[in-house]
């Protein structure tokens, strides 16, 4: 049967707000629903389907294709990088407050318990607490934290616990890094000398599953800056409906890899899209 | 207000030929789409733009020009509830700071106190979250840069105990403010931390800090936080970035409280009063 055009209408409005309450950013949500037309323009209906069911497939479908656009598995990457090259490192940015610190502990946590050997570099030295928080972390974890002073180059104490990790033969360095506007265009450029400097393996973007329509500005400059490989979003146990996910992948084209649920050290899972996908919709 | 600060944004009011209803569906259009953009509640977004719409095709401009008195009827029913600001009394206070984690609490305490301290009252901070790792040495380590007064205690697992304590021992400072662990409102342990600790220090304002970037989950976040202890006024942190504001303009609508302050930047001096034309004109623009 041929779609009624005024109850598609319908539909896509009412999908619109759905989208836009779950925090998917209101670009991408246009976006969304242009690419949803097309796909349903000259679509035919099954005799007996529910219009809305037909559109709901054919938005899981689009969902889909954005979150799924780069697969990647973190402890397949970490097993084949390594083989090449020890230590393995990797650089976590990102804006103030979204959780960068405490992702670090759940990462050397979850390569812990896949017995590689872990050191974290206190990459943050201007925010007041960042190096005693780090401090906690590691001695909790029982892993050896390179540290310099408040105040110091960032880029120095990477490179100094990448030294350190080559002569003892540790397999993975985490790098912590202050939080920082992407509006500031000093620090921005900081991070890029920091990349350059020291060359991560990998290039993890944390952000907060509670961030609105904000996430694909910060994403879209941070990646534009210096290149992301994926996102870890957090936050998601404060129960928003994750649409940021959605958001976050649509201008970077880089995957999500792992959801923060918690502030416990277990509290990080690998992203499923599916299950995304279904609570956004449900 | 500075009715002439909203002008710069709402140009096409401004400068359009006639105020007729082709013009207002279109300007409500406009505006529903800055709304969503900056983060307004998508519920909140419907009901302001109808009653801009009622209401500029319903109401007489009395004595204002017809453009003024629209650029009036947007300013105020985005505000609706809010006000205009909040004036804490510089006599004997104790405020309580509570919000999402890493929203900013911590980084104002302090920027609030010496916010203060430079209008000549003598503040403090006490190190009310006994959660986060070196919360205390964050707080401290800013509190002793800035000559601001302190009391924490490191190894003390006891949020409550050590609010006590510091409310006691900084009875001489005319001002002083809680910073307490960041929770949400599924974090029932937490939540009910909070809820004791609000009645037996008993602070006179209860502030919820938020992110300037927060999306849809503001509005509910702020009422369970509202329903727990009873909001005072909201602070908005991070301004500094390109984030509008909407989620948090969303629960103070909701709750309808005042906007306190807003921070935005990481430097101490980062933080204003509540400019309501300005934070208006940027959310449209
Ligand atoms: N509920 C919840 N809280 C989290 C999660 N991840 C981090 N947090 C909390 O968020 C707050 C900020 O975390 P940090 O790790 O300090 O964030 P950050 O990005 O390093 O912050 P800056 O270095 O200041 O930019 C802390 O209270 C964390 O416990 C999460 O997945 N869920
Ligand atoms: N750019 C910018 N950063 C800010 C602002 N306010 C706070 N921050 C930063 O945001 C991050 C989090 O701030 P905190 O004060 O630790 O936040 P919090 O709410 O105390 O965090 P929890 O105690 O973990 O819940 C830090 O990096 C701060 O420096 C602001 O107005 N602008
Ligand atoms: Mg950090
Ligand atoms: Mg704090």
């Amino acid at each position: 049967i041929i779609i009624d055009k005024k109850k598609l209408d319908g539909i896509l409005s009412e999908l619109e707000m759905i989208l836009l309450e779950s925090d998917v950013a209101f670009e991408v949500v246009e976006e969304i629903l242009e690419k949803l037309r097309e796909r349903l323009n000259g679509k035919r209906k099954k005799i007996g389907e529910k219009l809305s069911s037909l559109v709901i497939g054919e938005l899981k479908t689009i969902l889909l294709e954005i979150l799924g656009r780069e697969f990647f598995d973190f402890d397949e990457f970490i097993a084949e990088k390594i083989k090449e090259k020890k230590p393995v490192h990797i650089l976590f940015v990102g804006v103030n407050g979204t959780g960068k610190t405490t992702t670090i502990a759940k990462v050397a946590k979850r390569l812990l318990a896949n017995n590689y050997s872990v050191v974290i570099s206190a990459g943050d030295t201007f925010r007041a607490g960042a190096i005693e928080q780090l401090e906690v972390h590691a001695r909790n974890l029982g892993v050896r934290l390179i540290k310099h002073k408040l105040g110091a180059d960032p880029t120095a104490v990477i490179y100094d616990a990448l030294k350190h990790a080559k002569s003892r033969g540790i397999d993975v360095v985490l790098s912590d890094t202050a939080g920082r506007m992407h509006t500031k265009k000093n620090l921005i450029d900081q991070l890029e000398k920091i990349k350059r400097v020291t060359s991560p393996d990998l290039t993890i973007f944390v952000d907060e599953s509670i961030a609105g329509n904000d996430a694909i500005e910060r994403a879209r400059m941070f990646n534009e800056a210096i290149k992301i490989d994926g996102t870890i979003l957090t936050k998601m146990d404060a129960d928003p409906k994750g649409g940021t996910a959605i958001s976050i992948t649509y201008v970077t084209g880089k995957p999500i890899i792992f959801i923060g649920n918690g502030q416990g050290y277990d509290d990080l899972v690998k992203f499923d899209a599916k299950w995304l996908v279904e609570r956004l919709l449900d | 207000m500075a009715l002439s600060s909203l002008k710069d944004v709402i140009r096409k009011i401004t400068r359009a030929s006639s105020i007729d209803k082709a013009f207002v569906e279109e300007m409500v259009r406009d505006i529903q789409r800055a709304l969503i953009r900056a983060d307004v509640n998508v519920r909140q977004v419907k009901e302001i733009s109808d009653t801009i719409k009622k209401r500029a095709l319903n109401e007489s401009p009395k004595s204002l020009n017809p453009r003024e008195h629209i650029i009036r009827i947007v300013y105020e029913e985005i505000l609706k509830g809010v006000g205009e600001g909040i004036e804490i009394p510089l006599k004997k206070t104790k405020i309580m700071l509570v919000g999402l984690q890493g929203s900013g609490k911590t980084t104002t305490a302090v920027k609030i106190a010496k916010y203060y301290k430079d209008r000549g009252v003598k503040t403090a901070v006490i190190a009310g979250d006994a959660y986060r790792p070196a919360a205390y040495h964050q707080l401290k380590q800013l509190a002793e840069r800035y000559g601001i007064g302190f009391y924490g205690e490191e190894n003390e697992r006891d949020a409550i105990k050590i609010v006590k304590k510091g409310v006691k021992e900084l009875k001489n400072y005319d001002m002083i403010i809680i910073d307490t662990a960041g929770r949400h409102a599924l974090e029932d342990e937490l939540i009910e931390e909070m809820k004791r600790m609000a009645n037996e220090i008993k602070p006179d304002y209860k502030f919820l800090v938020l992110d300037s970037a927060i999306g849809q989950l503001a509005s509910k976040q702020a009422e369970a936080f509202n329903s727990a202890i009873g909001i005072d006024g909201i602070i908005i942190t991070k301004f500094d970035g390109t984030a509008k504001g909407g989620g948090a303009l969303s629960a103070a609508r909701q709750i309808g409280i005042p906007i306190a302050f807003i921070g935005n930047g990481e430097k101490i001096e980062d933080i204003e009063k509540f400019d309501p034309a300005g934070f208006v004109s940027r959310l449209l623009g």
